[in-house]
């Protein structure tokens, strides 16, 4: 079963 | 803010290829152009922008400016646009309004709109457009089109995986399967058919299909998409505009547990 991935999880915020 | 595109469905095309994946938007105007990016509700899919001073015929930008709108209602105001029409861009130096002003001077018409700006607390990602990634794709943007819209039918969930053989797209539905593999190749006569691909080692990745239905809503910007995969990373789909500047999707992947 796949799970999706965020955003969030691979870019930090500026 | 000043800023003229000689031809009015420039934006519309920019705006139009990210309306349905996002609600709203900052623009941030500065002497080098206009950049803006916006994550999905999901956030699932970020969304770039960039517009540089190149795709202007005019573009002045005195200090910057940050111009938050809708975009269904930034929409609206463009469906007036077309290619015998020019389009200004007017933001005051205390931005309550963006002002757009499209001009016909062959038909004697002038049509102006303002649009009420709102303010978004949205934060700012780092994201490094120049990321190095394990595989390159640039291929036809039409192909690509057709390619999602086939395959996204039969799952929810579209895989691609890139080998020295080409790259494969595929589903695995309950009733169906499919798999669509495509080859470097060089067309002389139509280079807007070419395919290459660039990589450092194999990939095989998983994105959820209905983001990738919002993704090629961009295609029209460009007849050419560039592909970027690396493991574990979200994916960046890039259409670049002719005079510069383009509109890039970073699709978060899928795992598998």
């Amino acid at each position: 079963k796949s799970n999706q991935r965020s955003i969030g999880d691979f870019f930090t915020v500026k | 803010l000043e800023a003229k595109f000689d031809d009015s469905t420039i934006f519309k095309k920019i705006i139009d290829s990210f309306k349905d994946s996002v609600t709203q938007i900052n623009f941030v105007c500065s002497e080098s152009g206009i950049e803006a990016q916006a994550i999905d509700d999901s956030r699932v899919l970020l969304v770039t922008v960039s517009i540089p001073p190149s795709c202007f015929e005019s573009y002045r930008c005195d200090r910057p400016t940050t111009i938050g709108v809708y975009l269904a209602s930034l929409a609206k105001l463009l469906k007036s646009a077309n290619t015998n029409s020019s389009l200004t861009l007017y933001v005051a130096d205390k931005p309550d309004e963006l002002l757009l002003l499209f001009e016909e001077p062959k038909n004697q018409k002038s049509m102006e709109y303002k649009l009420k700006l709102v303010d978004i607390t949205a934060d700012m990602l780092e994201v490094d457009s120049d990321m190095k990634s394990d595989v390159t794709v640039e291929m036809s943007s039409v192909e690509f089109t057709k390619t999602v819209r086939d395959l996204t039918q039969l799952s929810d969930s579209f895989t691609v995986s890139v080998t020295k053989d080409g790259i494969v797209f595929s589903v695995q539905g309950d009733t169906a399967q499919g798999k669509v593999l495509l080859q470097p190749r060089e067309d002389l006569a139509d280079e807007s058919n070419n395919l290459s691909i660039s990589m450092s080692k194999t990939i095989d990745l998983s994105f959820a299909s209905k983001y990738l239905l919002d993704i090629i809503k961009a295609a029209s910007i460009s007849n050419k998409i560039f592909l970027k995969f690396s493991d574990d990373t979200p994916a960046l789909f890039e259409f670049k505009m002719e005079k510069g500047g383009g509109v890039g999707f970073y699709l978060a992947p899928k795992y598998d547990d």
